[in-house]
């Protein structure tokens, strides 16, 4: 071990574990991950031979895909073994997380199967279709995606063009992209992984348009793997980063689906056709919100925290300049300006943590009262998660940046981890909501907030300090 | 009340300053709309200021949560010193960086400026010494981290000659490019 980097370790006046244990959610469960770190991410299976910056663009997704099928096979040893059933948190650990970005840097073209095609059949299926569909997936005898954003259009869900036609007579909804705009575009894993997706499209029926509705839709052939008549379909090309998650466009002539491949929970379509509306249209959110919400911590706390580990432990190794003349070279972390460029960021990656945990736990409280039909707290954490992803994924762009420019021209290169690091948090700023949408959206919640302040209702815990402070000017 | 520094202080400077980006905007957008404007033009309009709102909010949620924690009877005092340095550490680093609006918004004027500045300078001094074992402490293995530069055992150097060494362009002294384009070029006396 490096000298100065070890009698750094001496200089600590607390307990290590105890904030190890803390960070995780308790003891039990930094045991947990800490098994995990040893099963998946220390199989040599899973070392790069050529590191992958040097592989071509097509070399790049192949190895992803075949990381990723042994991941899964590796998930199911590691099942066997512990005798333990699936879980969505072993599967977000390995995919969303730090497990998964450590296995396959530049993310996996099977991670929108776990975090939003399941999440999504589960939170908007039918008991009938979850029974159907979920198995499926489960076993991986599909694999699924979420298609939602299209060319043309982004966060406004309501301007998606894409459309669904029901057609009584065949009990067949018509898919169809009337122009080039309302393609698909963007989904992880699309362009030559999955093989059905879930597709948000504008639904028809009896001559009315009702807004945007998910259908599950086979996107490919289980034997062959081409692509079904009717199903223009490819990827998008490369991007800054993430280019292991095989982003693709989608496009349909008129394929059609059984009606049963409408998610139907909350809204239904009768077999002649009759529309019968969801309880609320908020319920659609539950996908978004549980995506952003996993967002904060798998991806901004996890980058954050990994950038700021190797921008540390490397400003206790290099040595630079002199602050008193004649003294020689001091570590860098003596200098004031280099524990500005770190320290912030330690503690932002806390806090990041800390919120996480908070607002995790909010969610699931407040999806247990949606399904006993209370949807009184739901536009609260829609608030709350649109801005934390916001914030959370802006401030780890930054942090990260600063971590690299820490660590001078070492850091520019790719070995440094980064620009990986880099190009998979700026790219968590744009999807699941541009960032100024999601700040756009939260600001019109918190203006209701202060209407029904001044009128003299009770808030919601955390605009709670609008009431304390609204008598100041 | 006047300024102090400490955590309490700097918590309710964040909701004032929260408190006041909303109830600014909110009452721009109702005065410009009971003026007969068309309520999403007024939205535009402002919408920058909304963001700023927006983020604000978000920023004292953080800092709430974080302070939160400090107040888990579980947490050893030695922990607790060092996670409420780093939490006003944050605080203050975000309070700084967004200083007009906390000097529009909150208690704080302009004179209390110098101290808080000399306040974050203390508390990097004061986190100093437990950077190290905070960054050992996220309990990142190294496979994870996977960088030369943040590997637990600090061999920066070695590793970072290591990766260099895999480089397929190292893997033969002389590349093809020499024969194909180089040697030509350089003896074509331009």
């Amino acid at each position: 071990v490096n000298e100065d980097l070890q009698k750094e370790r001496g200089k600590g006046n607390f307990n290590l574990e105890e904030l190890t244990n803390l960070l995780d959610g308790g003891a039990e469960k930094t045991e947990q991950r800490r098994e995990l770190v040893e099963f998946f991410v220390k199989d040599p299976d899973f070392k790069d031979k050529i590191p992958v910056e040097y592989l071509s663009y097509t070399d790049r997704y192949r190895e992803a895909v075949r990381k990723s099928c042994l991941m899964f096979y590796k998930i199911k040893d590691y099942q066997e073994k512990k005798k333990s059933g699936s879980s969505v948190e072993l599967y977000q650990a390995l995919l969303g997380g730090m497990l998964g970005s450590a296995v396959i840097k530049d993310g996996t073209p099977f991670a929108l199967h776990y975090v939003m095609f399941l999440p999504t059949l589960m939170g908007q299926g039918t008991v009938e279709q979850q029974a159907y569909w979920i198995g499926k997936a489960w076993n991986c005898q599909i694999l699924g995606t979420y298609a939602q954003t299209e060319l043309g259009h982004g966060t406004y869900i309501r301007g998606l063009e894409t459309t669904s036609h029901y057609d009584p007579d065949n009990e067949e909804f018509i898919l169809h992209s009337p122009t080039l705009t309302s393609y698909k575009w963007w989904p992880g894993g699309l362009g030559h992984s999955a093989n059905y997706a879930i597709v948000l499209a504008q639904l028809h029926t009896k001559g009315e348009c009702h807004g945007i509705h998910a259908f599950i839709v086979q996107l490919r052939d289980e034997e062959t793997h081409m692509p079904l008549p009717g199903i223009k379909i490819g990827e998008i090309g490369c991007k800054l980063g993430m280019n292991g998650v095989n982003q693709g466009y989608l496009g349909f002539d008129k394929v059609r689906v059984p009606r049963q491949n409408m998610l139907m929970k909350n809204a239904k379509v009768l077999k002649d056709g009759t529309y019968v509306k969801s309880p609320s249209d908020k319920l659609t959110y539950g996908t978004m919100i549980f995506v952003r919400v996993a967002v904060v911590r798998g991806i901004a706390a996890t980058y954050l925290s990994k950038a700021v580990t190797i921008a540390t432990r490397y400003s206790c190794v290099r040595r630079q300049s002199e602050i008193r003349p004649g003294e020689g070279e001091p570590i860098i972390i003596e200098y004031r300006t280099q524990q500005y460029k770190l320290f912030p960021w330690i503690a932002a990656s806390i806090a990041m943590n800390i919120a996480s945990t908070w607002i995790w736990d909010m969610y699931n409280s407040v999806t247990s009262e949606l399904e006993q039909g209370d949807l009184d707290r739901l536009p609260e954490l829609h608030a709350i998660s649109c801005v934390l992803k916001a914030l959370c994924t802006s401030d780890a762009a930054r942090g990260i940046e600063e971590c690299r420019k820490a660590t001078g021209g070492h850091g520019y290169m790719t070995c440094s981890a980064f620009p990986a690091a880099y190009g998979m948090t700026t790219a968590a700023e744009t999807y699941e909501g541009e960032n100024t949408v999601l700040y756009l959206q939260t600001s019109r919640y918190l203006m209701k907030a202060w209407h029904n302040v001044q009128n003299g209702q009770s808030m919601s815990p955390t605009v709670k300090y609008l009431e304390r402070h609204s008598e100041r000017k | 009340l006047p300024w102090t520094n400490d955590l309490p202080s700097l918590v309710s400077a964040y909701y004032q300053t929260a408190t006041g980006l909303i109830r600014d905007v909110t009452e721009k957008v109702d005065k410009r709309v009971a003026k007969g404007h068309i309520p999403e033009d007024v939205w535009n309009y402002y919408s920058n200021m909304l963001v700023l709102a927006a983020e604000a909010h978000g920023r004292a949620f953080l800092v709430q949560r974080f302070c939160d924690i400090l107040s888990n009877k579980e947490i050893s005092p030695s922990l607790r010193n060092v996670l409420g340095a780093l939490c006003e550490l944050y605080a203050v680093y975000w309070l700084l960086k967004n200083l007009g609006h906390f000097l529009v918004h909150s208690n704080i004027r302009v004179p209390d400026v110098e101290s808080i500045m000399d306040w974050q300078d203390s508390l990097l001094q004061e986190i100093r010494p437990n950077a190290v074992s905070l960054v050992d402490a996220f309990d990142i293995a190294d496979e994870i981290l996977d960088s030369p530069l943040g590997a637990w055992d600090g061999n920066v150097y070695e590793r970072l000659f290591n990766e260099a060494q895999r480089s397929p362009l190292n893997s033969m002294p002389v590349d093809e490019s020499f024969e194909k384009y180089l040697k030509p070029f350089l003896r074509s006396n331009l």
